[in-house]
């Protein structure tokens, strides 16, 4: 069975694709068949892996609008266990061009319902060759609690929230969680909070102790409480800020490529390993 | 005539709430009479200016989506000189909701329709009380393409485009000119770009001087050759990194009144004087 993870804040610039390409990899550097999904207009996670979205044939763009095309044709392989699904500018304009389709709720689950076949493998009974299903997906998300991120939400089992430590990115919270409570009660009820991940941590600052401090404290006031971020906890290690996370994307290359001996390569190889020894949500 | 500027940017936190209040303020410390809207559904600059969105009674959006409520009953006075109309989490839902509207350019003006009276004053023998215009309007806009942000480009008469020094920032650069002169030919002619912000800027690192080279090179390209952005420069001084501008949110209070000696500060100070001095586009 994959573990499908949601990587969401409508707050923007707070490390979302930095740590969907860098964990990801990470997984696949430890053998994990991983799929990548870039829901993103701005297609950052497609370019942080060195493909040119204006080059790509068919896109997830493609893959929700059209019904000629399979999620099979769209994915491409970046490495022997690293595959994405590409993102696509078109994307911006998904909330309208589907607007009509939300009130069945057909617009909501159009991701999980075309990337299915993918995800899960196909048996070979079903006339595709028999590919093996994915260990990890892993779901970029655009900065915005619109439809991309509600069909995100519909498709994947876990939520990581990654933050700033900052006194803005902790105020979306609340808003983030009541969304996907709500796509928990009326979509997706195996839907929970894996963990908070703190990213660009500069810990000499006070700032970023009284935000974690706060988020620490509001994470154990709520556990057991039978929310879907009950269990949820501030991912270990911290991923601190270093400049190679930012320049690595400007040569389409993962920090494991580029950089593969500093902090950011460091905590994110660390980070996945803590991830994948999480035992998932039976 | 009130200048009316959107800070626009798709890329998620790159600065430009925390470059809508702190120039907000510092206009209005200098007595131009300013006027901030937030159009954002994360509402961070109501928050930024110590106002709880959610014990809002009327926000922009109730503007935009209800035909009895007039701007004037929105407007909420910070100072003498400084006003907002506040922005509220329903803004979310605004594509979808305002969809059907947009074949017809209806709800591409909305805010333009909406808001004229209080930006540009009501002359007494229209039965209001004759307030001032106002010298400064700056919109505050969502990290998204969207309907709110398309509102603004058309309310607005300039663009200043806030970014971070890093690669990913600068991607997005190419489809925000074009979105730009998009709006410009088909909805406002007189629409340009004065400029190019660089937030939390780090001179110390090789990406940020490459990023900056990179871009004042476009630039000059572009100059004279007709397009909204032929006379957009980089705006100085550049806002370096102070974590004083991270913190002064969390207390509800513009740089100014937080830390006005802090390199903040000093920068947005600076940076407000030279858009001033900067002749608008007559
Ligand atoms: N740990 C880090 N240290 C330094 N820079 C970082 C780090 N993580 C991310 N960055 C840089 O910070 C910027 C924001 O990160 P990123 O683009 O991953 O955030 P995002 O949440 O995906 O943004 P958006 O909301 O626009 O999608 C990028 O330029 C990225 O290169
Ligand atoms: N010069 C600076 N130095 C340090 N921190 C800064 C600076 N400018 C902004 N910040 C902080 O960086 C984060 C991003 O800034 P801000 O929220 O203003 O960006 P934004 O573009 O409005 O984000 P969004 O796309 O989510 O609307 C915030 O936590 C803010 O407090
Ligand atoms: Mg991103
Ligand atoms: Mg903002």
């Amino acid at each position: 069975q994959p573990r499908i993870i949601a990587m969401m804040n409508q707050k923007g610039g707070v490390g979302k694709t930095t740590s969907a390409v860098s964990l990801g990899a990470a997984w696949a550097i430890s053998g994990q068949r991983t799929l990548l999904i870039d829901l993103d207009p701005q297609a950052h996670l497609t370019m942080h892996l060195g493909i040119d979205p204006e080059q790509v044939d068919l896109t997830i763009y493609d893959l929700v609008t059209r019904h000629d095309v399979s999620a099979r044709d769209v994915v491409q392989k970046i490495n022997d266990q690293l595959y994405v699904l590409p993102g696509h500018v078109n994307l911006a304009g998904l909330d309208a061009e589907l607007a009509p389709k939300m009130v069945t709720g057909v617009a909501q689950k159009i991701l999980k319902e075309r990337c299915g076949s993918l995800i899960w493998g196909t048996p070979e009974a079903q006339g595709g060759p028999n590919e093996e299903p994915f260990d990890y997906v892993m779901i970029d998300c655009p900065p915005s609690l619109g439809l991309a991120t509600i069909n995100a939400l519909i498709l994947a089992q876990e939520v990581i929230v990654p933050m700033q430590p900052h006194f803005l990115a902790l105020q979306g919270l609340s808003k983030l969680l009541e969304t996907v409570r709500l796509i928990g009660q009326s979509f997706n009820p195996d839907l929970s909070v894996s963990g908070i991940l703190i990213c660009m941590h500069e810990p000499q600052t006070l700032l970023a102790q009284e935000v974690i401090s706060d988020l620490a404290s509001f994470l154990t006031q709520s556990q057991e409480d039978g929310t879907p971020w009950c269990n949820a906890q501030i991912l270990k290690p911290v991923v601190r800020r270093n400049i190679k996370l930012a320049e690595c994307p400007s040569f389409g290359k993962t920090i494991f490529d580029y950089e593969p001996n500093c902090h950011g390569a460091d905590d994110y190889q660390q980070l996945a390993a803590a991830i994948m020894a999480q035992c998932p949500r039976e």
